[in-house]
């Protein structure tokens, strides 16, 4: 009962909607 | 497209990493400068150092977990770890391209964010790669994983760059620029000039305190610090130090007393040196990235034998603890037999043959001498049979042993032998008889015998006959006669008066 749990309250996101990256992609030419 | 044209088309920069070969490879800083506090740590060898480990050990994110950075720094004994990926905090799915030792995890598909990654050969890359560099199996990538923004590019703040390259829908701008320029905490790793691998966190709170990702870039290139990308921030910047953490976590707890940190996807490592292979062929334990093999097995790898298989010849098999010889073998390299005596494994059984037998080397069965027999050889041949194994039977008298090594018939050999005094005494008068006879040839054969009396018996059997006849037939031809005894004075008497006499035949005379 000790163990304490992050309410995940800081987030820091760089893309609108997700917390990652989720759009274009590259390939080689 | 949009990047300055001295980078030509090259979209990610690369540098050898640092080999240094002391003991000692990380060196952690921690800094308290304005109202910032955090760590600079430097890594000396990342190749063999520094891994990307997945939230709580292998196939965690496949399971879409999240871990403290504490936990699963234990999984791989880490001296220092720091968050690193970033993740869905609603599904803990890990997001861009996952290398962890060597073993794809994730593939993004090419996703155009900073990429910080190790190759095989122990070249470091910061920068944007294609799906198929991700891929490449020529010099594979070890260590890989993504981060949003690219910080430092060859020496030089990169930030308004990434910011074109990686945002290229226009409604999603303000969303990075923001995530850019906003105050808190902070994960970056770069690279200096000497290769050492530079990780960084600041503490902080969105919006409240920390550090925007300007201040980062130039913090990093103040530190000499070449290229550089940013990793996850805010509540997932988190330092651990020998399992324990060591930073102050920007996440409240539940009860809103307390900081708590964050379950996080994937964490940077830094640890020991790996040896190759890591688990040292089962066979040795790793110390600072050598192979410290277990006796009889062969550095570097411990893989192989100390010994090799040729060396021990026919009669060896070659194993951890070197030669080990067949049974009825010895020596170094297995060449040699037991010496006469012994048998066995490593010779050291003890033979028990007797009466000169000699021994088996490998099972110790016992080769019995002539005229001996039993397991060892502890029994002279039975009357009657002699040679090896006691097998031929003797050709003498029932009263005349043979000799049991050679069959000869002698009387003598036995005379060590109470029970065949007497018959030896027998024998031998037998032999002596037997030689005199042979050297007491007759002048005629027992047929001339025979001849010889048949001949005589006939003429006496003759002679018999002739004289019965004679006497029949005179008894036949006269009669009787009758005889008459005369005194003999009467016989002698005057010769002048024969007439007194009655003279007698002449036969009466002779009576």
């Amino acid at each position: 009962k000790h163990v304490r749990h992050s309410m995940d309250d800081d987030l820091l996101l760089p893309y609108a909607g997700t917390h990652g990256p989720s759009h274009s992609h590259r390939h080689v030419r | 497209d949009c990047q300055p044209l001295i980078y030509g088309n090259l979209t990610h920069e690369t540098w050898p990493a640092s080999t240094h070969p002391g003991v000692s490879f990380v060196k952690s800083k921690a800094f308290l400068y304005k109202n910032w506090s955090g760590h600079i740590t430097e890594v000396y060898d990342p190749l063999r150092t520094v891994s990307v480990l997945e939230p709580g050990g292998p196939g965690g994110c496949k399971e879409f977990r999240r871990e403290l950075v504490e936990t699963t720094a234990k999984t791989r004994k880490c001296v220092i770890a720091q968050n690193c990926g970033f993740f869905n905090t609603h599904t803990g799915q890990c997001l861009g391209n996952i290398v962890s030792d060597g073993r794809q995890v994730k593939n993004s598909g090419g996703v155009q964010n900073a990429q910080f990654g190790i190759r095989e050969d122990g070249t470091l890359v910061f920068g944007y790669l294609s799906e198929e560099e991700v891929l490449d199996r020529i010099n594979p990538f070890v260590q890989l994983v993504s981060g949003v923004v690219w910080l430092l590019r060859s020496g030089k703040v990169y930030i308004e760059e990434s910011i074109r390259a990686e945002c290229e829908k226009t409604q999603e701008t303000g969303n990075l620029q923001r995530f850019v320029d906003v105050i808190s905490a902070r994960t970056a790793v770069g690279h200096d000039t000497e290769g050492r691998l530079i990780l960084f966190h600041v503490d902080g709170k969105t919006d409240t305190r920390g550090m925007n990702l300007w201040e980062v870039a130039e913090l990093l290139k103040e530190h000499g610090v070449i290229n550089a990308i940013n990793l996850d921030g805010g509540g997932s910047s988190t330092y651990v130090l020998n399992g324990s953490l060591a930073n102050f976590p920007s996440d409240e707890c539940e009860d809103k007393s307390w900081y708590c940190p964050r379950a996080v996807s994937t964490v940077l490592c830094v640890h020991e040196r790996l040896c190759q292979p890591e688990d040292c062929s089962q066979h040795g334990t790793c110390v600072n990235g050598q192979c410290e093999c277990q006796p009889g097995w062969a550095a570097p790898t411990c893989a192989n034998l100390t010994c090799q298989p040729s060396a021990c010849g026919e009669h060896g098999l070659c194993t951890s603890d070197g030669c080990v010889c067949d049974a009825g073998w010895r020596g170094v390299n297995c060449s040699q037999e037991c010496t006469a005596g012994f048998y066995g494994d490593e010779c050291k059984k003890t033979c028990t043959c007797v009466n000169g037998g000699s021994c088996d080397p490998v099972r110790g069965r016992c080769t019995c001498r002539a005229g001996f027999h039993g397991d060892s050889c502890e029994q002279e041949c039975p009357l009657g049979f002699y040679g090896l194994h006691c097998l031929q039977e003797c050709q003498c008298s029932d009263l005349c042993p043979c000799d049991p090594v050679s069959g000869s018939c002698n009387a003598t050999f036995r005379s060590e032998r109470n029970t065949s005094l007497h018959r030896a005494g027998h024998c031998l008068a037998i032999q002596m008889w037997k030689e005199w006879r042979e050297q007491e040839k007759p002048y005629l054969s027992e047929q001339s015998w025979v001849v010889i009396t048949a001949t005589l018996a006939a003429v006496l059997l003759t002679s018999l006959i002739g004289n019965l006849i004679q006497v029949c037939g005179k008894c036949k031809g006269r009669p009787q006669q009758e005889y008459s005894y005369v005194p003999l004075k009467e016989v002698n008497g005057p010769r002048d008066s024969p007439n007194r006499s009655t003279m007698q035949p002449a036969k009466a005379l002779f009576q």
